[in-house]
């Protein structure tokens, strides 16, 4: 495919026959029991997940602390009050990050930071 | 993001959505990608959001993240969020909360309520467009009957504009990252290739294979894109799969 894409001109290959694709690209189910204590609901995927969640928030924090002193404050603000942060959420979402970061072994404040990921994203 | 509600010419509803996400964030020169987006795709997980042993509604989440991005209640409607990107934007929103300003929602705990409480389209809508949130957003929102689709542009505040399909005048409502009444950044203009697309489809051939294929072509998929995900609200059908855009393929 290739495009040129201007103000007044737009050329675009519109793709045909792609579906269905690969099956190997095709998303698995899990089941949230919302019948479930929140800090029970997320266990197993947390479990499973536990090692990819970490690259990413590892990914996401080396990355944002490169844009500056107020990044890095609240990171850091983040990391050392994510417990009393944590308290303050409505209700499921304190249970099920407190339940996330106790079955990843993750960080109560870095899983906060986790939730937060798309305000971070939005300047 | 790339996000479209479209429906065929029996009326049924279909939404679809492209989630591109990590501009910006650490470009590896040597295999001509984006980090974080690297990061994200083996955190991609359908999830079927149960009580009583019934579907209340089923979701494509990162996993971990306890908000919604893109779901679909069956028979009722389907919701999926794309980024708006703002001066004002969810820094002043995350440093006031901090701050103990505790009134403001988190853009993903809105639409999980909204997910999990509304009980309509049009309750959904009111709950999406009202809310006070820490960050902007586009909503884009479908319903299960003949001419529902909106786009709702977010402020932290409250809704800047309601877009619905039956104004946009065509047979679907497609957005991407900016205002549908201001053009896109030149360099980033993945509508008009999409509007192309859709067009060049038709509203006969409206079904997931006609709008995978639409989020299939560059630059609508690009190397930003994580996953594309296909929702039919009649049925409650969710289709996701991994994208990945193989070179040549524009960076965002």
């Amino acid at each position: 495919s290739f495009f040129v894409v201007d103000a007044q001109n737009v050329t675009v290959t519109c793709e045909k026959g792609l579906y269905p694709p690969d099956s190997k690209t095709k998303v698995g189910t899990y089941i949230i029991n919302l019948d479930l204590p929140p800090e029970q609901r997320w266990a197993q995927l947390a479990k499973d997940k536990a090692t990819e969640i970490k690259a990413l928030i590892d990914s996401f924090k080396e990355f944002i602390l490169d844009w500056g002193p107020a990044t890095k404050a609240i990171i850091e603000f983040l990391d050392s009050k994510g417990g009393d942060l944590d308290a303050t959420l409505p209700y499921p979402f304190a249970g099920e990050i407190k339940g996330l970061a106790d079955n990843t072994g993750i960080n109560l404040g870095e899983m906060l930071l986790y939730n937060l990921f798309y305000e971070f994203f939005t300047v | 993001c790339t996000s479209i509600v479209a429906e065929d010419p029996s009326g049924a509803l279909y939404h679809a959505r492209n989630l591109d996400f990590g501009l910006f964030i650490g470009w590896d020169v040597k295999n001509n990608t984006w980090a974080v987006t690297e990061r994200l795709r083996p955190l991609i997980v359908n999830l079927d959001w149960q009580s009583g042993g019934r579907t209340v509604f089923k979701s494509v989440n990162f996993a971990g993240y306890t908000g919604i991005l893109t779901a679909v209640k069956p028979k009722l409607f389907t919701m999926s969020m794309d980024e708006r990107f703002n001066i004002d934007g969810g820094f002043v929103g995350i440093i006031k909360w901090l701050l103990g300003d505790h009134k403001q929602k988190w853009m993903g705990f809105l639409t999980r309520d909204v997910m999990e409480n509304a009980t309509s389209y049009s309750q959904a809508r009111t709950m999406l467009a009202n809310t006070v949130m820490l960050s902007p957003a586009y909503f884009i929102l479908g319903g299960n009957q003949s001419g529902e689709g909106t786009v709702i542009t977010r402020s932290r505040e409250a809704a800047v504009d309601i877009w619905k399909m039956s104004n946009a005048s065509r047979w679907y409502i497609l957005e991407t990252n900016y205002d549908h009444w201001e053009a896109p950044l030149f360099l980033d203009d993945r509508r008009a290739p999409a509007h192309k697309c859709m067009d060049a489809m038709g509203q006969k051939n409206t079904g997931f294979a006609g709008i995978f294929n639409v989020l299939s072509s560059q630059p609508v998929l690009n190397k930003l894109t994580t996953y594309t995900a296909l929702m039919k609200v009649s049925t409650g059908e969710l289709e996701t799969y991994i994208r990945t855009c193989k070179d040549p393929c524009s960076p965002w």
